[in-house]
């Protein structure tokens, strides 16, 4: 299986 | 006070309805700059960043910065009810509670306006830094639904894999397997049907295509979209609004659990 990371670690909160 | 008069005022329309069914609830921000909006999808995995910069709008007043949160949906219903030639219209206040959308045909024989409640809407800003992607390419627009829509019927995932040789979109599932390669078309008769390949490095990820699909409903937006990729990072998928700013789509790829 495969998942997917929240896009918060790959941005940051600004 | 806020006002923007935008003269293609269908643009609106096909804005909210690319990106209501993957945000349900958004703020707008509106600055003396222009128009923006970002938002991620219930899920965290994808985020909307749309600019509609102020030069772009035949008025644009803003007197201070504001956020105005706003209902999609809603939004959509009422965008629904102007002509598809309509000029619109938007105002609020600085310490209002609504937006108004004013919608004039072109003919100035009828004039409308809706009142849209605004709403407290907590969200995260996320800075997206300046990426050096390994591989962009630039197709029509259609082509990409296309694309997407005939391999959501093979999979649910799709391999984007960027060599010296193309771009190659790869499905599998119960079904059996779908690999479809678009290649640099930089000479094709007509402009909307060429496709652009800038590739640094190979580099290939895994997408979840109901979100790819998702994108797709930006399509009337624009003749082409751009696919931007780098290892390891989220995919960038941007529609370009013409002499106004653009409609970004951000999806992170799926990998090893």
């Amino acid at each position: 299986a495969d998942k997917q990371r929240n896009l918060k670690e790959y941005f940051n909160t600004v | 006070m806020f006002e923007a008069r935008l003269v293609q005022g269908n643009l609106l329309k096909k804005v909210v309805d690319a990106v209501k069914d993957l945000v349900t609830d958004a703020n707008f921000d509106c600055s003396s700059s222009g128009f923006t909006l970002q938002a991620m999808d219930n899920s965290h995995v994808s985020l909307v960043s749309l600019s509609l910069r102020s030069d772009g709008f035949e008025h644009f007043r803003c007197d201070r910065n504001m956020s105005m949160g706003m209902s999609l949906g809603n939004l959509a219903k009422i965008l629904k009810c102007a002509g598809n030639d309509d000029i619109v219209t938007m105002k609020a206040a600085d310490d209002g509670d609504t937006v108004t959308f004013m919608f004039e045909s072109p003919k100035e024989d009828r004039v409308s306006d809706f009142e849209l409640k605004l709403m407290d809407i907590d969200s995260e800003h996320l800075g997206i830094p300046d990426t050096d992607y390994a591989a962009t390419v630039t197709l029509p627009a259609a082509e990409y639904q296309r694309i997407c829509r005939d391999l959501s019927s093979i999979g649910d995932t799709v391999v984007i894999s960027a060599t010296k040789d193309g771009v190659k979109f790869s499905s599998s599932g119960d079904v059996g397997t779908a690999n479809i390669t678009v290649r640099q078309n930089t000479t094709a008769d007509k402009k909307e049907e060429q496709v652009s390949i800038d590739l640094k490095e190979p580099v290939a990820l895994t997408f979840a295509l109901r979100y790819l699909n998702s994108f797709a409903k930006a399509t009337p937006l624009a003749s082409h979209v751009s696919l931007s990729m780098a290892r390891d990072l989220p995919v960038m998928v941007d529609y370009q609004i013409s002499d106004m700013g653009h409609l970004r789509f951000y999806l992170a790829p799926k990998i090893e659990d």
